[in-house]
């Protein structure tokens, strides 16, 4: 997965999302990217049965930001016993709208030549943050007094030990960007935006002591919900 | 430089946090 500051957002290795004994011998592992502004289902298609498996497709439930593949499920060949595919789906954003619980879930349906099979996986937010999130400075200042006290959300990124600058292109490298920074009795105050797929603007302030590996992330947002797995990007992002 | 004004409202927003 891309972690460096050039090789775009971070994306997890794969992880079993359907055990063959679930699914007649078919096994798939997956993750999520961002890549060069498109939105990636990594799959790896492992065939665990004593059959070839052939005719492949694939579907999404309606989910929360409209997630859908933007393509067919390309398998060119029919898949014998043993034998592992690796297939890169792209996603659209512009599918059917639903609101999941948890907010980041999405369930999939595969179908092949045996049967059709049904997994849920959860989706890290940040794949949904844009390329064009860097809000105006004047903007940012206008939306930050105007969403409500009780839409701020406070958290607490725990043994992150590094310093302001490395936390910066790290974040932007996932379209998360600094707008400001100010020094503040010794401490770094980051004043960051992003702005999610569907349109969704989320300010930040990100808040480092030289001397705690603790940082405290403020985050505003007209739809608050979205602050817990914003949270959760900013934890991944920054410890990998 | 262009002194918008912002550079000093963004010093007394962190400000205003960092001591309300």
């Amino acid at each position: 997965g891309g972690v460096g500051p050039m090789s775009g957002s971070y994306a997890a290795p794969k992880s079993v999302w359907m055990p063959a004994m679930k699914a007649k011998g078919l096994e798939i592992s997956g993750t999520f990217a961002r890549r060069m502004g498109t939105v990636y289902m990594d799959l790896l298609l492992t065939n665990k049965a004593l059959q070839v498996m052939s005719d492949f497709a694939i579907q999404f439930n309606r989910n929360s930001f409209g997630l859908a593949p933007a393509a067919p499920l390309q398998i060119h060949a029919p898949l014998a016993p043993n034998q592992t595919v690796d297939v890169s789906l792209p996603l659209s954003t512009v599918g059917s709208v639903m609101k999941m619980d948890p907010l980041n879930n999405l369930q999939v349906a595969v179908k092949n030549n045996i049967d059709v099979f049904y997994f849920s996986t959860l989706y890290p937010l940040h794949i949904l943050f844009v390329e064009d999130g860097k809000m105006d400075r004047q903007m940012f200042l206008a939306t930050w007094k105007d969403i409500p006290n009780e839409n701020e959300a406070q958290f607490h990124i725990k043994d992150c030990p590094l310093n302001s600058d490395v936390s910066t292109n790290k974040l932007q490298s996932s379209n998360i960007f600094t707008i400001a920074k100010r020094n503040v009795e010794g401490q770094d105050m980051l004043y960051q935006s992003l702005k999610l797929t569907n349109g969704i603007w989320v300010l930040a302030e990100l808040r480092i002591q030289p001397s705690n590996p603790s940082y405290t992330l403020s985050l505003k947002c007209r739809a608050p919900e979205v602050s817990q797995h914003v949270y959760q990007a900013y934890e991944t992002i920054l410890k990998n | 430089e262009l002194d918008d004004g912002l550079d000093e409202a963004f010093s007394r927003l962190a400000e205003s946090r960092t001591n309300p």
